[in-house]
């Protein structure tokens, strides 16, 4: 492990007073190797051991702690306050419904997540309206249908002859006519670099004016996150992101990058292929994958 | 961004940099650097334009010389099966595969081995309708050996070059669903010796370190004779493969480029190296 590599490389330093920038290099190495091993994108990787470096050079070496485990603790300290807290919920808008637009890369999980969030607050007491605004891909709106009998939960759709912008504006005053406080809406897969289609998100933002985008990340991303999260952070703005898929082996150092470039926050984890497989996010967990 | 003129510091540690920030992993990146900078020596190459060809024609090598075209039994059907984790684009790659082998007079037929996923079984029902080939299936929450045993049966007694079988998506961490697959296999070989004669991990080419991960376990579960790398209109380059090659000797086959049955093509490392590289 990265503890065992740093104390191996700090035998020799027992009896100093304290880390000297030389001692935090040779320790910031391996951080570093440990960080691109677990998929955090290069540019993140480089800001963040300067951060580190800048905290831990000149630090106090304790009695109770080794340069090793010094070293380590200023790396946890930054990662944790890096991840954020764990209090991040979904902002409800003070008139319902409350909108949240689910967008993401092809294949990351939205279809799937946007049950699971339904169903998440159909058991906390809400009355959710599942809208299927993917018009593309085949059979993308039995899909949501399926998850929705499912959940016992409705699915608002136009079929996929009208444009998602019509069919947002349409769901919206559906739940309204209804009285839906929560409207989750399931957007087609889209590479962040398609302008046309990332301009339909931002012709779909304005029509509803959703309080939440929340990206959806697949945890096994590897240095295409800070691509992927800047893109849709510039050209859209995202309010939260949702990690999917973290019951893989996947180290999901993704985290780390997307919230280094967007700043906002991992609101709800992925866990499975079921839609109860949704839990809230703990930065803590994440940061103890990421450091292996 | 070699267009440099000189074989400096500056220059190995933004090749450093373009390599781990492709995907391609730290030791890869290392290995290959190591190479480069004994060719360089070795060969006399003082400039960076020649070097970097130099580089992408020794590793295009390596990637292209484990690289072969589908295989074809003698008679019957050759039977394809597409694995992979989920959403990388199997099913997509599938309906990709079909246009493209019937744009070469191939008779396809298709699987819809996938029973789990929520409309997997429509998803490729539709596909099937717009290339015009025909597609076994069953209901959701059948059993996908029981769809492949029935789909063999009819791809030998309809005379196709061609049977594809789309699997559902699983994590190569889940052992009972690389249990399945096993079973899955074997019922496909009890009805034809030696097949499947392919089968194909389809891999996001965004994806990290796991994709190394998951061609190893899947390898286990099922011998993979080849790879088709989706989504490369992205930003991301799928760097990754330079380090399964290295380590698994399994060829990318094909790549995936759009979401359209012709965003396919055969593999080609020399343009793919260009792009990485770029
Ligand atoms: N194991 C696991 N699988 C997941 C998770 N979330 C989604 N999936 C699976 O990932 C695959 C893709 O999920 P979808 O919900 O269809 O993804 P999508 O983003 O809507 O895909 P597009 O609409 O095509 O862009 C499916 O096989 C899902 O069952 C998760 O947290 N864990
Ligand atoms: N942009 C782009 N999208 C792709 C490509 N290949 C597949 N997709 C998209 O990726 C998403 C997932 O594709 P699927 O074919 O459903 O993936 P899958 O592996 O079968 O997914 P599961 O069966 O749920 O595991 C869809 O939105 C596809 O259109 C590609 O090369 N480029
Ligand atoms: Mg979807
Ligand atoms: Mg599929």
């Amino acid at each position: 492990t990265l503890q065992d590599k740093l104390s191996s490389i700090f035998k020799k330093l027992r009896g100093r007073g304290s880390l000297t920038a030389q001692d935090v290099d040779v320790a910031l190495r391996e951080v570093r190797l440990a960080l691109l091993e677990a998929d955090v994108s290069l540019k993140v990787v480089r800001s963040f051991i300067a951060r580190v470096k800048e905290k831990a050079v000149g630090a106090a070496v304790w009695e109770s702690l080794s340069p090793g485990q010094l070293v380590i603790k200023y790396v946890r300290d930054e990662l944790t306050f890096l991840m954020g807290n764990e209090n991040a919920r979904i902002e409800f808008s003070p008139q319902p419904p409350t909108i949240i637009m689910m967008v993401g890369l092809n294949g990351a999980g939205k279809t799937t997540s946007s049950g699971k969030l339904a169903k998440f607050f159909k058991d906390s007491e809400h009355f959710p309206l599942l809208v299927a605004a993917d018009i593309y891909r085949p059979a993308a709106i039995k899909q949501l249908e399926i998850i929705g009998e499912k959940l016992e939960i409705p699915v608002f759709s136009m079929g996929n002859k009208q444009s998602p912008v019509e069919i947002v504006k349409a769901a919206k005053n559906q739940a309204l006519a209804q009285g839906h406080d929560i409207l989750i809406v399931d957007t087609a897969g889209r590479m962040h670099i398609d302008e046309v289609l990332m301009q339909e998100l931002r012709d779909m933002k304005l029509s509803v004016s959703p309080q939440e985008i929340l990206l959806t990340v697949d945890a096994m991303t590897g240095q295409d996150a800070v691509n992927i999260a800047e893109s849709f952070e510039e050209k859209l703005g995202v309010t939260g992101v949702i990690l999917t898929k973290m019951d893989g082996d996947a180290r999901g150092g993704a985290a780390l990058s997307v919230k280094e470039v967007t700043g906002k926050p991992v609101k709800f984890v992925g866990t499975g292929e079921k839609l109860d497989a949704l839990e809230p996010f703990y930065p803590d967990r994440i940061v103890s994958r990421i450091l292996g | 961004f070699y267009f440099w003129k000189k074989l400096d510091g500056e220059f190995w540690e933004e090749l450093e940099d373009l390599m781990l920030s492709s995907d391609v992993g730290v030791a890869t990146t290392g290995k290959i650097i190591d190479e480069l900078k004994d060719i360089a020596h070795k060969e006399r190459i003082t400039e960076p334009m020649p070097l970097m060809e130099r580089m992408k024609d020794y590793i295009a090598d390596i990637l292209s010389s484990r690289s072969k075209s589908l295989i074809k039994p003698a008679s019957g059907p050759a039977v394809i099966l597409v694995v992979g984790v989920n959403g990388v684009g199997k099913t997509t790659s599938i309906a990709k595969l079909a246009y493209w082998l019937k744009s070469n007079d191939s008779k396809v037929m298709l699987a819809a081995a996938d029973t789990f996923r929520a409309a997997a079984i429509d998803q490729l029902q539709i596909w099937a309708n717009s290339l015009g080939v025909d597609i076994i299936k069953t209901k959701e929450g059948g059993d996908p050996s029981a769809v492949c045993f029935d789909a063999v049966a009819a791809a030998k007694a309809r005379k196709a070059d061609y049977l594809i079988i789309d699997t559902a998506g699983r994590l190569h961490s889940k052992s009972n669903l690389m249990e399945e697959l096993k079973k899955i296999r074997r019922v496909i070989a009890r009805e034809i010796p030696d097949a499947p004669h392919e089968t194909l991990i389809v891999l996001d080419a965004a994806t990290g370190k796991n994709a190394l991960a998951q061609a190893k376990t899947f390898s286990e579960a099922a011998p993979l004779t080849g790879i088709i790398l989706a989504k490369l209109d992205g930003t991301a380059k799928g760097g990754i493969i330079l380090t399964i090659s290295d380590e698994l000797s399994v060829p990318v086959k094909f790549i995936g480029f759009g979401e359209k049955p012709e965003d396919f093509a055969a593999f080609n490392a020399a343009e793919f190296l260009d792009a990485l590289f770029a």
